[in-house]
């Protein structure tokens, strides 16, 4: 089984 | 005072296409530099940024910074009234809350406007970092289209692996598997027939292909397509929009628990 991961894990808030 | 001129009125309402289906609502940035997006999707997986350049608008006035929430839904609706070959003029006053696009068709005898409602968009806006990719792929954006769309009669998620040799995309579902290699092809008579692998480092991530298919709906904007991987980031798929700038896709992915 796969975890979708999010992009807010990656990118930051400005 | 905003009042920007889109000669090639038909790349507004692709982009529209492209993007309306992954991001509902989205705030439009201008600035003097250009027209600008960046929204993420519902489930926040995949995030969207568009550029497009001043210089590529045959008029561009943008008297001070604004940031227009629009429905992506309502202005498809609105940008699908334009003719593909008419200019499509988008206009709006200081502190309005109304957006205008106008239509010229080329022989103007026709001059359409639509003014659609903004509204207020609370979006986060992320600062994407600059980064060294592992592996660049460049390919013909119909190829991949038509591979992310073939895998997906098959299997949910794509794997995509790049070697030397070229890039792979697999997946697997309850009927079997599937693999597609695409070799370096550089020998091809027209540049946008071939297949370029940049890499420094073999690299191998999976992806949702729901989110791969949805971002192929740009594939009218541009000829080819530009996938960079690395290990540790999302994915970013681009078109070019002629000379005006971008449109990118960034995907997280999907990680072996």
């Amino acid at each position: 089984q796969c975890l979708q991961k999010k992009i807010v894990e990656y990118f930051d808030g400005d | 005072m905003l009042e920007l001129r889109l000669v090639q009125g038909s790349l507004l309402k692709k982009v529209l296409e492209s993007i309306k289906d992954l991001v509902n609502d989205a705030n439009f940035d201008c600035s003097s530099s250009g027209f600008s997006l960046q929204a993420m999707d519902s489930s926040h997986v995949a995030l969207v940024a568009l550029l497009l350049r001043s210089e590529g608008f045959e008029h561009y006035r943008c008297d001070r910074n604004m940031s227009m929430g629009m429905n992506l839904g309502n202005m498809s609706k609105m940008l699908r009234c334009a003719g593909n070959d008419d200019i499509i003029t988008i206009k709006a006053d200081d502190g309005s809350d109304t957006v205008t696009f106008m239509f010229e068709s080329p022989t103007q005898d026709k001059i359409s406007d639509f003014e659609m409602k903004l509204m207020d968009i609370d979006s986060e806006h992320l600062g994407i970092p600059e980064a060294e990719y592992q592996s660049i792929v460049t390919m013909p954006s119909a190829e991949f289209a038509r591979i992310c769309k073939d895998l997906s009669g098959i299997g949910d998620t794509v794997v995509i692996s790049v070697t030397k040799e070229g890039v792979k995309f697999s997946t697997r579902g309850d009927i079997g598997t599937a693999n597609i290699v695409c070799r370096q092809n550089t020998t091809v008579d027209k540049p946008e027939e071939a297949t370029v692998i940049n890499m420094s480092e073999p690299v191998s991530l999976t992806f949702a292909l729901r989110y791969m298919n949805s971002f192929t709906k740009a594939t009218t904007l541009s000829n080819t397509v530009t996938i960079s991987l690395s290990s540790e980031l999302p994915v970013v798929v681009e078109y070019k929009i002629a000379e005006m700038g971008y449109i990118r896709f960034y995907l997280a992915p999907k990680i072996e628990e």
